[in-house]
């Protein structure tokens, strides 16, 4: 099963 | 202060389409720079990043930082009264409320102002890291939205599948399963039609149709559209936006349980 990633993850909050 | 003149203001309606279907609000940064914007969709999976320069702008005074918190559906309203041919002006005072929207007509005889609440929201800005992308695509907007539409029939996720030889868009589902490749242009007479491929490694990721189909409502700011693609990071979905600027979507990908 494929999940969905959330962008979160990717990006730092500044 | 804050002052910006358009005299084809169907770029900002062609803008405010091009967010609306993923942003309820958000807030229009605007400085001496130009007016910039960052916002995730409601489910924190695609954020959209606007950024138009000043230069772009007829005039342009901007003499304090500014930040306009706007309900998009509110600035449809008010878009949908102006003429696609009509001078735009975007005026606010700091610290102000309100911002206000001027459309004259070519001739000038026609001269609306609307007055426009601005709201607060919570900013919350990412930093999105300078990443150098295993693939570059770049083709034709127009194909890239036929693309999207035709293979969200098949299923919710699209494969996207970067080689050296061209790419591959898939989908699968109920129906069956549909594949899309396209191949590097050899030579093509317009510049705009052409599929270009910058590789330096092979990359396929998933990603949803849903968000790839909201970003096709761009498609109208750029007759090209660049996908830059990097194993298990966001994609990027840019559409260059004549003199001003740009607009980029990230979509994160869909991985392997």
């Amino acid at each position: 099963a494929l999940r969905q990633c959330l962008l979160t993850g990717f990006f730092m909050n500044i | 202060m804050f002052e910006a003149r358009l005299v084809q203001c169907s770029m900002l309606k062609k803008v405010l389409e091009a967010i609306k279907e993923l942003l309820n609000e958000a807030t229009f940064d605007c400085s001496d720079a130009g007016i910039q914007l960052q916002a995730m969709d409601n489910s924190h999976v695609s954020l959209v990043s606007l950024n138009l320069r000043s230069d772009g702008f007829d005039k342009y005074r901007c003499d304090r930082n500014l930040s306009m918190g706007i309900n998009l559906a509110s600035m449809t309203k008010i878009m949908k009264c102006a003429g696609n041919d009509d001078v735009l002006t975007i005026k606010a005072q700091d610290n102000a409320d309100n911002v206000m929207f001027m459309f004259e007509s070519q001739n000038q005889e026609k001269v609306s102002d609307y007055d426009m609440k601005l709201i607060n929201l919570d900013q919350e800005h990412l930093g999105i890291p300078e990443t150098d992308y295993s693939c570059i695509i770049k083709m034709p907007s127009g194909e890239f939205a036929r693309i999207c539409r035709d293979l969200s029939q098949f299923g919710e996720s699209v494969v996207i599948s970067c080689t050296k030889e061209g790419v591959k868009f898939s989908a699968a589902g109920d129906v069956g399963a549909a594949n899309i490749k396209l191949a590097q242009t050899a030579n093509v007479d317009k510049e705009e039609e052409a599929v270009t491929i910058e590789m330096q490694e092979p990359v396929t990721l998933t990603f949803a149709c849903r968000y790839l189909n909201s970003f096709t409502k761009a498609t109208a700011l750029s007759p090209q559209v660049q996908l830059s693609m990097s194993a298990d990071v966001p994609l990027v979905v840019e559409y260059k936006i004549g003199d001003f600027g740009h607009i980029r979507y990230y979509l994160a990908p869909k991985i392997e349980e």
